[in-house]
């Protein structure tokens, strides 16, 4: 049975994306079954996987169509995306009329959990509807967090928003780990935060860092992940390394 | 009469809080009278000026205190904040049962307009109702632009929902311009986003270009402005600079 794991944090530009994208990506390398689907109505991870149709994302969640109809494949093998367009952003009006508002993506997605090893969730940068339904269709929660001041600032709403999912909507939704990104070594600021992070969350932090790297930017406006790219760079080393950690984690 | 703007882009992480601080504290220096009011939940601008004070802006929203009782002066005179908690998120349901449910905040801002020379929104990265409420309020919308490739892949949608808002609840709106922020000059990227949105946006777009400076990054750890934690750096040049082109370009 898949694992259904949401990439989440509402503040912005932290790497939630580029996360989903490359976790997924090296995840496929290593021959698991990866699906990513784009829960955030920029549609970024749709066009950084060059993955962008329609029927899409709203589509699904709106019943016009199943989730197994919209899904493709991306430049990587093994990784297929259900991408969103920006109809999507309509979505939380709509969400909101449903009687079971907060459980429409965990109807929409249960036949296709049971085709994939891992399913991702990238969220919008916000604590909205489409990021609770995305939470009460997770199993497990990735925390990307950048290796900035106002970034640690976010941290204790969206726990308190996770705690309240458990209690409402989905009682088994666990942590599965806080992932620090754009970390630069020039910075002094970059390792207060590592401090501070594995201080608070010393259990749940990836040992792997994900360096600021500029390939990782410049990947995305080719449509493809960071392992077509430039296979060789920092960027790809430490993504590759974090889906070895994340593996060994799972498993335990 | 003090001229309202809105710095708003859905895209999250580009620079918005940033800019709201820097320039609206520069413009205090050059002796206007500002205030920035904090329209994000995750209260970054209330924080990246040492001002977290309750009652907040959500207690305004929701009628309980007027705006002029919650203004906190901030580090730097001639420059006010009306700040932000957590409990901002939950003011989306309730504005979306008032019946005018886009003007809640340009009615609550009313009071402060002519007291100030210019009020600044800073807006969370979306385009949900908050945004909708600060687009509607605004005289002109500021739009940070990061050089980067999925920075540019929202504005579409920007400009789309700026043109809704001034034909349904706002038809005075105006586009104040586009800034370009985190510009790297070791990164061709950097070159290729300028050109492509210097192309689109000629007319609209600051001659000023905000650089990548890791001294803006450090200064909200302290609460302060740039210009009082390292008033040399290029970063407060790039504020300093771009305060000047705002102000010959209002005039004009
Ligand atoms: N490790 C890194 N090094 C350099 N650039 C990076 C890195 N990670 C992400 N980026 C770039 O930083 C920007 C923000 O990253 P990304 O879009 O993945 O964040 P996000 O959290 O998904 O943003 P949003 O909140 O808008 O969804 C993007 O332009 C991306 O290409
Ligand atoms: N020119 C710059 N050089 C270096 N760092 C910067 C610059 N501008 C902003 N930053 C840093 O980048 C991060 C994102 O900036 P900021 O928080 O201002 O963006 P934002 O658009 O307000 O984000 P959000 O979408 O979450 O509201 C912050 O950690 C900030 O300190
Ligand atoms: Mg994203
Ligand atoms: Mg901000």
């Amino acid at each position: 049975m898949g694992r259904v794991i949401a990439i989440t944090n509402q503040k912005g530009g932290v790497g939630k994306t580029t996360t989903a994208i490359n976790l997924a990506a090296a995840l496929a390398l290593f021959k698991k079954n990866v699906l990513i689907i784009d829960c955030d109505p920029q549609g970024n991870a749709s066009s950084g996987l060059g993955v962008r149709v329609n029927p899409s994302f709203y589509d699904v969640l709106t019943g016009k169509v199943s989730a197994l109809e919209v899904i493709k494949s991306s430049p990587i093998e093994g990784l297929d995306c259900l991408c969103s367009q920006p109809d999507l952003s309509g979505i939380e009006v709509e969400l909101a009329s449903m009687p079971k508002k907060e459980h429409q993506i965990k109807s929409c997605i249960a036949t296709l959990v049971p085709k994939y090893d891992y399913i991702f969730l990238d969220c919008p940068p916000s604590l909205g509807l489409l990021t609770i339904n995305a939470l009460t269709a997770a199993d497990s929660v990735l925390i990307p967090i950048q290796c900035e001041y106002y970034a640690l600032e976010g941290l204790a709403q969206l726990l308190k928003t996770i705690k309240l999912i458990k209690q409402r909507t989905n009682p088994l939704l666990k942590i599965e780990g806080f992932v620090l990104t754009m970390f630069d070594r020039r910075n002094s600021l970059s390792f207060q935060i590592e401090k501070e992070v594995r201080r608070h969350f010393e259990n749940y932090t990836y040992k792997t860092i994900i360096p600021r790297n500029v390939r990782l930017s410049e990947a995305p406006s080719y449509g493809i992940p960071i392992f077509l790219y430039d296979e060789k760079c920092k960027g790809a080393q430490s993504y590759r390394n974090l889906a070895l950690e994340f593996l060994k984690k799972v498993r335990s």
